[in-house]
């Protein structure tokens, strides 16, 4: 006896693991209109969905991402004027809030473009991440230049329990240290690098397929 | 009788309109827009759940993977009582489907979910 929902409309607690993430985590219609995600980051993550799943969006054989969710976290800067000269300087903070339950870490990477050519010259860029209680101080450059132009660094033991709601994480005292090869571009401030967080949906995980119960020809 | 049940599938399928109307998977491809999910899902942009329709035959092939029951039933359907139902028409495997998200504070989320294209269908 119950009208059809209208499109987009849920029930209050959904049971499926789409339906609840739509209702919990996706953003309302209005925060559509004030504009979509853009940039490097967005270019990044479609780059990585067109490895992985076809046009029909069917995870693709064989190019495994080796996980069922991956979440991008941007970093807050801190306050400040990050040009001194030549050089920039800028310390950052990933931080995620609440950390869904069946969502089990099991790896975390910073990607981070070590160039940016500009018109007249490069921004060569590096990343430090600061020592731990549990682990040394590091500073990140790629050995040779990556493919693609990104470069990603696992920052797994970096990432602490953060102060908020249960399951947040926080990244902090990453710092982007670039400077301008030569040349006198315009200040052109690189893209902050983001953390990918490589997650096991023991929910929507990608199971094994059940096998098929023997049955006898009938 | 089983003789008499296998001289009936011919005129069964006539009657029912042939194989087109048998229990099979049809392609049903839709946007997100249509279910006012594209403010969320940026990727794919073409989605084909598909769906499984038709008339479970009498004799249910090897190849619909029913159960016993559903044989069972489609029998008591056709012999003892036509109100207990034909068995249903409905999907028996899927495959995941992975997509790119919008998250309210600005993250991207790429995702596998499971189950979300009808692969094959079943008579149950």
């Amino acid at each position: 006896n119950q009208s059809p929902l209208p499109p987009g409309s849920l029930p209050a607690i959904p049971s499926l693991p789409l339906l609840r993430a739509l209702r919990v985590r996706a953003p309302g219609s209005q925060a559509w209109q004030a504009g979509p995600a853009s940039g490097q980051p967005l270019r990044y993550m479609l780059n990585l969905y067109r490895r992985a799943a076809d046009r029909d969006g069917r995870p693709r054989r064989g190019h495994s991402l080796g996980t069922n969710t991956i979440r991008l976290v941007q970093a807050s800067a801190h306050e400040g004027q990050p040009w001194a000269g030549r050089w920039y300087v800028q310390p950052l903070t990933y931080r995620l809030e609440s950390q869904p339950k069946a969502e089990h870490l099991l790896r975390a990477t910073v990607v981070y473009l070590p160039s940016l050519p500009l018109l007249r010259s490069h921004l060569l860029c590096t990343l430090e991440l600061a020592a731990t209680s549990k682990t040394p101080g590091a500073l990140l450059s790629p050995a040779t230049r990556p493919r693609h132009g990104w470069a990603e660094a696992d920052v797994t033991p970096y990432l602490m329990p953060g102060n908020g709601s249960m399951g947040s994480l926080v990244l902090r005292h990453v710092c982007v240290h670039a400077g301008r090869a030569r040349g006198h571009d315009a200040l052109v401030a690189p893209s902050h690098p983001f953390l990918l967080l490589y997650l096991n949906d023991t929910r929507a995980g990608l199971a094994p397929p059940v096998a098929e119960p023997h049955r006898h020809r009938r | 009788d089983t003789g008499t049940l296998a001289h009936d599938l011919p005129s069964y399928l006539r009657e029912q309109g042939g194989e087109k109307s048998d229990c099979s998977l049809r392609p049903f491809p839709i946007s997100f827009a249509q279910l006012g999910w594209d403010h969320w899902i940026i990727a794919p942009h073409r989605y084909n759940p598909r769906y499984c329709k038709g008339i479970c035959p009498r004799l249910l092939r090897y190849d619909y993977h029913a159960p016993n029951h559903a044989v069972v039933q489609s029998f008591v359907h056709q012999l003892v009582d036509a109100n207990v139902p034909r068995p249903s028409c409905v999907p028996y495997r899927y495959s995941p489907i992975s997509v790119l998200m919008i998250e309210r504070d600005g993250g991207i989320l790429y995702k596998e979910y499971e189950n979300m294209i009808a692969e094959s269908c079943t008579c149950r």
